[in-house]
């Protein structure tokens, strides 16, 4: 299984539906301080099941929903889709049917998050326990957030082993 | 499960000094379990020497240093199961010219060993560089991010003039 | 005791967010008391807004900006009672070239306000450029450090081929 | 007053007497990760009495002496000096005779530390005092070691305001 392609609406500074290809193979992502680069991890977290508003540095989860700058108003919704290449049938077994997996996040302002996969509403459970099988979960060693190799370092030894136990 | 814990820990342990003499060139390193017999209880702790240095705890070494044994045990990880995907937030900012290419020449070796994508945010023009293709985030509207292709060839003549 | 926290807190404050505007090119932000009436017991918050962006505290911001708040931060505490040396180590790592240049404009301006001599450590090929003069720390010799002259011209030269 | 120039021996990887000039303006200081730049820094810290050894990065105050290379023997002393110009008499009265003050600060593994000043012992209080004077004591903020750009934006609101402490 493949991740394949990103998309993004309403979620932080992408206000607009704003499409990233995932393909084989390293891809940099450049740009100046505050542009957004961050808020394109963070989206790709989030959909994959990330709880935490703190790790996404909001208060509360609505902080993922645009906001506002001085010439637009903010939003009330957020959607991040999350398209999966599935032709090897390597997903989980209720969701192995077709050659892609679409995973769907959405959260509307005080209504809290939706989560769809194929279509289909699934608790935020399914969603987590879907990527745990792929061994990319929303904290998974595979996604690394700016400033996590600095908070390794200044880790605790047995703050550290969190670390560790991902791996178990 | 402690048997389980043991054996996970030997595999980042191997796979963490193998990536350490590779990323350092040279120098060794290892894990080991601290404050505790029972290593289900136990932190972690980080012994490193760097080639020609000392072996010591990681809180000596230099602010580059403790960053490159600090992607060393992220990748330790990492190998014992390769996720489909891996995303790298500006890991290598601490992290001199030279260093900076030993953390590329992994990332390729990385590549050819796994079929994991990775998606790598970065401000180094180094990076930038030996990356198969390039993406820029930019707000020409102030506030508001767009997702723009980047043409490699002028990427390459931006780190030139740079 | 309370009079003269309150008096040093608004002389930083007002410092804090004049820097601000310089580095940011705009924007705005000031300090405030949390968590207590008392000043001599309250904590320290960053209220801020980049140009074109909404005020909101300091966690939502980026790496780069977070960090340029933070020196803005610490420059406002310098400037009610600038030391005879300042040291900076490594400040301008998170910052992406225009805000290194615009750190760079700040020293400047600093040296020009003040007698202070200043050390600046950085890895940027463009703070290095804007020095008044420079040292390098080799280990020629492994673990044993030694200090060195930089020609800056060779430094500039080295710059343009980085 | 001015700093004018800083001497190291046996200090971290400084093992061989090192000079730095410290003149107006701006001084850049560059190399390669771990060449010793902070550790140029630290001898700084601590020839103007810092106390904590965690602070500059070690477990006790004797990890500052050079501890040996695979080619070399460690060292059991470590000597930092301060050369300060004060051409315009603002040092602190007790030490405010002549152009110059110079600062010594030396340690012998297990034995401690000794301080000097114009070449008279002194205790450690008295370096601190006399830096405290002028407004560069070993934690003053214009002293900002690595990472502690990243501490600020980390620290609880609480933490913060000791920052502030140090500008009252
Ligand atoms: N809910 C929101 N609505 C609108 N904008 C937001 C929202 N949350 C965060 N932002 C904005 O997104 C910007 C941060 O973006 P991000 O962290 O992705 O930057 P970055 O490209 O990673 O920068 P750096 O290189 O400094 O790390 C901030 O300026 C912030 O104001
Ligand atoms: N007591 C000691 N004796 C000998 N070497 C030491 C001692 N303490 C630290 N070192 C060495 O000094 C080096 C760290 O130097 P330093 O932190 O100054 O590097 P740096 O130039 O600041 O690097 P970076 O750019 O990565 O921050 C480490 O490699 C460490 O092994
Ligand atoms: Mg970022
Ligand atoms: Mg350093």
């Amino acid at each position: 299984m493949h991740f394949a392609r990103l998309r993004i609406a309403g979620f932080k500074s992408f206000v607009e539906p704003t499409e990233l290809l995932i393909e084989p193979g390293t891809t940099g992502i450049v740009g100046p301080n505050g542009c957004g680069k961050s808020n394109l991890v963070e989206a790709l977290r989030w959909v994959m099941g990330e709880t935490s508003a703190k790790r996404m540095r909001g208060a509360e989860m609505d902080d993922v929903i645009f906001n506002g700058t001085s010439d637009r108003p903010s939003r009330n919704l957020a959607e991040v889709s999350l398209l999966l290449d599935n032709a090897d049938r390597s997903a989980p077994p209720s969701f192995n049917e077709g050659d892609q997996v679409e995973v769907v996040r959405r959260i509307e302002r005080t209504a809290g998050s939706r989560y769809l996969i194929n279509g289909r509403d699934v608790r935020l459970r399914d969603v987590q326990m879907f990527f745990a099988d792929a061994a990319s979960g929303a904290n998974s060693t595979a996604i690394v957030s700016q400033g996590q190799v600095g908070a390794i370092i200044n880790a605790k030894p047995q703050q550290r082993r969190g670390l560790l136990e991902e791996a178990a | 499960g402690r048997e389980r814990m043991l054996a996970s820990f030997e595999q980042v342990n191997k796979h963490f000094q193998d990536l350490f003499m590779t990323l350092f060139g040279g120098g060794r390193a290892h894990l080991a379990f601290v404050d505790s017999e029972d290593p289900l209880e136990a932190g972690l702790e980080v012994m490193a020497s760097p080639p020609g240095k000392k072996l010591q705890s990681m809180s000596l070494l230099s602010g580059g240093e403790k960053a490159l044994a600090a992607i060393c045990l992220l990748f330790a990880v990492f190998l014992t199961n390769p996720a489909p995907i891996c995303v790298l937030d500006e890991v290598d900012a601490p992290l001199d010219e030279s260093n900076v290419g030993r953390f590329c020449d992994l990332i390729q070796e990385l590549v050819s060993m796994t079929s994991t994508r990775f998606l790598i945010i970065t401000h180094s023009s180094l990076t930038m560089s030996r990356m198969d293709r390039l993406f820029g985030v930019t707000m020409a509207e102030r506030g508001v991010s767009q997702l723009v292709s980047v043409d490699l060839a002028r990427a390459e003549r931006l780190r030139e003039a740079s």
